[in-house]
């Protein structure tokens, strides 16, 4: 089963359609493996992105370069999917 | 019994599918289970048509769940469906829609990927089928329809999540809803559920150009969305594919519009910005609940709307 601990989902709020075409170049480089859960898509709609935790530092000097400003969405994806399974481990239990 | 079955909390598959057959058992003059063929790893694919007679009636179409990794998605459908089968006859707009119409709901549309989104990768998102001459396995099956296929905002490289596959139709998965909604041919509505954003999309994502019926869907689809956020105020936005979030093509809403089935739409349900595809099991039935004043609200205007 594949692990995401230590990987974070970045809220990033694009300011400008300059800061919009960077975070396009992210995605269509398809670098650092981010996973695009919301796509740069226009400056009134956030962009959340599951970064892997090998490549946070990398990202978030990326947008600090960029005066992007970002908020840590989720902290610790793996944390919050063990508790998801956990939840259905519980349940599973109860309903049987 | 339908009874005990826990609405608010995420099912694997087999769960969800043994529901359906006590859904069934439970409501035998409205809900049948309907085989429309099976997935590339050979799963089949049910679909629940909720019917009060006639045959070929004017129906609706729901499918849920095409992207594995939504899971609210799936299971809002779960919760619709037993919604619909315990409303009919005491909700009068419902039991009025059902006694001229049909609802035809895919409740998994991506039986493989959700599967695996269970047991290996709870972020997967595509098909399962492998693509030939590459490591990477899968396709977008909402980019994989007879509608602009290969245009813009769909991807050629099959590693990409928004991979188009090698030719329209190619998943299984989509050419099986395909075949169904092309022979039954009396559908008058097609609605896509996603997760998440809190957008009540219509066509055109291929395009950006408007479709004929574009003021109509849009006022529907405003005034669908007025209900959903009556119940929780849970805010959406309302507009086509391509004007509200990116070109996309290959999708199923402008091949549903294309092929004559006017009252298209794709929702995508919350997060309300704190857990994205992970949004916790509690929020299941408040996202079902809200969703459900949008659905009905569309499904009474299709009803009172023939064409």
């Amino acid at each position: 089963e594949r692990l995401f601990t230590g990987d974070q989902v970045i809220r990033v709020d694009a300011q400008s359609e300059e800061q919009l075409k960077l975070l396009q170049i992210l995605e269509s480089e398809e670098k650092w493996n981010l996973d695009f859960w919301r796509h740069p898509v226009s400056t009134e709609l956030p962009v959340d992105v599951r970064v892997p935790r090998s490549h946070l530092g990398a990202l978030k000097e990326y947008l600090n370069a960029h005066s992007i400003p970002f908020t840590v969405m989720i902290d610790d994806v793996q944390e919050l999917l063990d508790q998801e399974k956990a939840e259905m481990r519980e349940n599973h239990i109860r309903q049987h | 019994n339908t009874r005990d079955f826990n609405f608010g909390a995420y099912h694997p598959l087999e769960t969800i599918y043994s529901w359906m057959d006590t859904l069934v058992d439970q409501h035998p003059n409205l809900v049948t289970k309907l085989e429309i063929g099976q997935s590339y790893e050979n799963r089949p694919m049910y679909v629940l048509k909720f019917s009060t007679g006639g045959t070929n009636r004017p129906a609706i179409w729901m499918d849920l769940g095409i992207h594995s990794r939504e899971w609210v998605s799936q299971a809002t459908g779960v919760w619709t469906a037993n919604k619909i089968a315990t409303d009919y006859d005491t909700d009068a707009s419902l039991t009025a829609v059902l006694k001229t119409m049909d609802i035809y709901m895919l409740i998994v549309a991506n039986p493989d990927g959700y599967v695996f989104s269970h047991t290996n990768d709870r972020m997967w998102r595509k098909t399962r089928s492998p693509n030939s001459g590459s490591v990477c396995v899968g396709v977008d099956p909402n980019r994989n329809w007879d509608a602009g296929f290969g245009g813009p905002g769909a991807s050629t490289n099959p590693c990409s999540e928004t991979y188009q596959g090698s030719s329209a139709h190619s998943e299984i998965e989509v050419k099986n809803i395909v075949n169904l909604i092309q022979s039954h041919g009396n559908f008058k509505s097609f609605i896509s559920v996603h997760a998440y954003s809190q957008l009540l999309m219509y066509p055109y994502g291929y395009t950006c150009r408007s479709a004929a019926d574009q003021a109509e869907l849009d006022s529907v689809g405003r005034a669908a969305v007025q209900k959903l956020t009556s119940l929780y105020g849970t805010t959406y936005k309302v507009g086509s594919i391509c004007t509200i979030i990116y070109q996309a093509s290959g999708g199923s809403i402008d091949w549903s519009y294309d092929v004559g089935i006017k009252y298209s739409f794709a929702f995508e349900l919350r997060d309300t910005g704190r857990y994205g595809f992970i949004l916790p099991a509690d929020q299941i039935i408040p996202t079902a609940s809200e969703t459900w004043l949008a659905l009905k609200h569309i499904m009474e205007y299709v009803h009172d709307h023939p064409y």
